[in-house]
Parts: structure tokens; C-alpha cells; sequence
């Protein structure tokens, strides 16, 4: 029996808005540790994936390993149901479900809403992302780069971000013009979620499509933080903690000069 | 302009 309580369902519904419109159908692979979800877009452009580890929850049992395949839409139409403060009790077999079990208790404990999604079969493999040292990390406000890669998509689709000692840089352009916004390192590191650090090993040019960038950002509600990491032959990632019990790490493949 | 690429230039796909 695999059986996961998150006290605070408000998370679960944010995990979906962040990944739903990136990856349909995901695999969510529950272990005694955690439960880790991987997906790729279906243009293979982008991969999702979460991490969420056994001590984010209330109560967690997984007596044997199982995996579900989920639909987002379903889960998320479910989840759409669940105040923020509601408890979501995450419920299945664990010899090859073919349906998955989730209880919603009201934060008063008046309501409790109990719903089954049948599980999706989905074959694609999970992919060997490589540990990579990167040539540059920035760190900054999750708002900001929301905000960043809104505006800049009003003036191209695609975005390139140049890292230097002092600062980064992300610019595009297209037939209204150029837009150039320049982030530099903050001295002080007062307020973390204000400030942007940006720590480099070698300077990077890079290029991606601000349409990904966009569907990431949608994990903004779940960090005030978000940190990009770069290197010239590798995909963009970026990535936003859960608190200190997991992660949401988008990887993005970068445009390049014919 | 420049190309989109895949991740499984940089991902073994299995």
C-alpha cells in the first residue's frame, strides 16, 4: 500500500499548475524516500522534474515501490477541489494500481471529499540527466524572472542571457524593436528574495525560447527564490525548491546559430 | 535566426 498525508494540499495544487500545461501525462515514481516525477514536453524541447521528498508529509508509507501514471488534467481538475488548507491524502495498491485514491479533509474537519483517478499508461522511459558543473548559477527574485520573461516575450520569442562577474543580461528582439534588461550582482545580500547573485566560472551566451521559459515560471507560487544554472553545451535549468523537501527543476534545450 | 534543438543531444534517451 503506498500512502502519502500532506497537511498543506495548497502544495500539491501548485506542483500541478507547474507542470500540467508543460507535461500530460507524468510518471510519479513513489519510493520509501520520495515521490519523483519526470516528464518531457512533447516536443522533447523540456523536461519536468519534481522532487518531493517523504518528510514534506504528515504521514508517509510505501511499502513497496510503485509507480503512477498520472494524468495531470484529472489530478489537477481534482486538486481544483482542495482549499490550500486542506489536508490531501494521496492513496494506492502497490502491485500495479490502475487507479489512484485522494482524500480531501477540510482544515475543520466538516468536509472530507474522496475521489478516484484511473492511472494513465504511459511508456516513456525516465531520462539519465547528467550531473553537470555548470559555468554559471544566478539566483534571484522568482518574481522578477516571471516578470522578465513576460515582458521580454512582447518583443521576440526567444531570449538570450549573457552572464558576466558583474551581471546577467536577457535580451530579444523582433520587428517592434530590441529590449535589453540587465540584472547586476547584488553587493548586499540583504533581503534574499530581492537581491541576484550571480556566481560565474566562465562567461555564457546563450539562447532559448521564451515560450518554456514562460511555462516554467508558472512554479512561481511555490519559491520567493529561483535559480538559473548555464554552461555553453548544456540545457538551461532552472530550478525552484520546495521549502527544504524537494524541488521542481525545469531543463530546457538552448537555440543555436545554424 | 537560430535553430531549437532537442534534449537528446544532451540526454541519453534509453
Amino acid at each position: 500500500m503506498f500512502e502519502a498525508k500532506l497537511q498543506q494540499g495548497g502544495l500539491l495544487k501548485k506542483i500541478l499548475e507547474s507542470v500540467k500545461d508543460l507535461v500530460v501525462d507524468g510518471l510519479w515514481d513513489c519510493d520509501g524516500a520520495a515521490i519523483t516525477l519526470q516528464g518531457m514536453d512533447s516536443s522533447h524541447v523540456a523536461l519536468v522534474e519534481m522532487l518531493l521528498r517523504a518528510e514534506a508529509f504528515e504521514h508517509y508509507r510505501c511499502d513497496r515501490n510503485v509507480t503512477l501514471g498520472m494524468n495531470h488534467n484529472h489530478l489537477s481538475k481534482i486538486l481544483k477541489c482542495a482549499n490550500n488548507d486542506d489536508i490531501v491524502i494521496l492513496k494506492a495498491a502497490d502491485q500495479n494500481p490502475d487507479s489512484c485514491s485522494l482524500i480531501l479533509e477540510s482544515k475543520n474537519g466538516e468536509k472530507t471529499s474522496d475521489f478516484v483517478v484511473s492511472l494513465v499508461r504511459i511508456d516513456t522511459d525516465q531520462l539519465g540527466i547528467p550531473e553537470t558543473e555548470y559555468s554559471a548559477h544566478v539566483k534571484m527574485s522568482s518574481g522578477e524572472f516571471q516578470r522578465i520573461c513576460r515582458d521580454l516575450s512582447q518583443f521576440g520569442d526567444a531570449v538570450q542571457i549573457t552572464c558576466s562577474k558583474q551581471d546577467v543580461k536577457f535580451s530579444s528582439s523582433g520587428e517592434t524593436g530590441k529590449a535589453n534588461i540587465t540584472l547586476t550582482h547584488s553587493a548586499t545580500v540583504d533581503k534574499e528574495e530581492e537581491s541576484v547573485t550571480v556566481d560565474l566560472k566562465e562567461p555564457v551566451d546563450l539562447t532559448f525560447a521564451l515560450r518554456f521559459l514562460n511555462l516554467f515560471t508558472k512554479a512561481t507560487p511555490i519559491s520567493d527564490t529561483v535559480t538559473l544554472s548555464l554552461s555553453q553545451e548544456a540545457p538551461l535549468v532552472v530550478e525552484y525548491k520546495i521549502g527544504d523537501s524537494g524541488h521542481i527543476r525545469y531543463f530546457l534545450a538552448p537555440k543555436i546559430q545554424e | 535566426s537560430k535553430r531549437q534543438i532537442t534534449l537528446s543531444r544532451f540526454f541519453k534517451l534509453p
